[in-house]
């Protein structure tokens, strides 16, 4: 933007403007150009506010500080994501967990480098317990979920475990919806070992590349 | 130095710093409070076309003068005011889902000007 009226760039044909004008150009170039990079077409709404004892909980756990990665040669995007458990309790023993990963990067080619679950648990001490985790995918001809996969773990302690999500949660997540299901093996419990209250909310942290050009897959 | 300072019209780096709580977006990013864009502004005479940064050393301005003597009978466009370095811009947001993303976007802070 030419700062005089006789300082014409000759890319900036326009004449010099006053600078309430001046600042109102540029905040919104600002505003899209942050929209755009994001691959947002605007800003979202937020429907569901996390608490600030759940953001600050997951961002304690979230990988150590930002590793300055240069953007790939074909414009790729590396996002980290954090995405909070719609929970619902089957039963005492089994609690079911609902994730959404937002339309606007699945829509433009997401690829989940690696994700994994974040739960906290509650038991008696000196107790171990068996935990089952389900992965559930939608089935192909309906749309009941069916079971993709299983893990087990034993758990000897109260606290935060991290579960590594293999590659059928990878691809639901990349599909914008995964489902997961906790199933202790129960020692008969009076209430839920899974914690879900704010600070205990359990999420999945995944780490994801967008907009890459398809990648060729070396064998 | 390279920013813009007083009644400098050589081509200089403008610092322009957007508030999101100004904006009205401080609800939906987490981190940082704002974005520091700045942009280039200023004049871009011959002598100085192609100096990466605006500080020219004297004996360049002198080669330039020749380059620009010399030169100044080719037809050749104007040179302008433009980045010569960027720096990324580290993001923490609220995405639609209540997902909290983090992400670096590369090419968004204006770190200084130069003359094409």
């Amino acid at each position: 933007i030419p700062r005089a009226s006789d300082s014409q760039c000759p890319a900036c044909k326009g004449p010099a403007m006053d600078l309430d004008h001046q600042r109102e150009l540029l905040l919104d170039l600002a505003k899209r150009r942050i929209l755009d990079k994001l691959r947002l077409s605007q800003r979202p709404t937020l429907n569901t506010p996390v608490s600030r004892a759940a953001l600050r909980t997951a961002l304690q756990r979230l990988h150590g500080p930002p590793q300055r990665t240069l953007p790939e040669a074909d414009g790729e995007q590396e996002y980290e994501i954090i995405s909070f458990a719609d929970t619902g309790l089957s039963n005492i023993n089994q609690t079911r967990l609902d994730f959404h990963f937002s339309s606007d990067r699945t829509a433009s080619g997401m690829e989940i480098q690696q994700a994994s679950l974040m739960f906290f648990v509650q038991i008696p001490p000196n107790t171990t317990w068996t935990l089952k985790l389900r992965i559930l995918v939608v089935g192909l001809r309906d749309t009941n979920l069916t079971l993709a996969t299983q893990h087990q773990l034993e758990v000897d302690a109260s606290g935060w475990q991290r579960l590594f999500l293999g590659p059928e949660a990878q691809a639901a997540c990349s599909q914008g919806h995964l489902t997961l299901e906790l199933v202790a093996e129960s020692q008969g419990g009076q209430s839920s070992i899974i914690l879900g209250e704010a600070a205990h909310r359990p999420f999945v942290t995944a780490k994801v590349k967008v907009g890459g050009k398809h990648r060729l897959h070396r064998r | 130095g390279i920013n813009c300072q007083g009644g400098s019209r050589m081509c200089c780096r403008q610092e322009f710093f957007v508030d999101f709580r100004e904006i009205g977006w401080h609800d939906w990013i987490i981190q940082p409070e704002g974005y520091a864009m700045n942009f280039c502004t200023g004049q871009c005479p011959l002598h100085v076309a192609g100096m990466p940064g605006i500080a020219a050393s004297f004996h360049t301005a002198v080669l330039n003068l020749l380059k620009a003597n010399t030169a100044s009978g080719t037809a050749g466009g104007g040179s302008c005011c433009v980045p010569t370095a960027r720096r990324p811009l580290s993001l923490l947001y609220y995405d639609r889902d209540s997902n909290i993303v983090k992400t670096d976007i590369p090419d968004m802070v204006v770190e200084a000007c130069g003359c094409s």
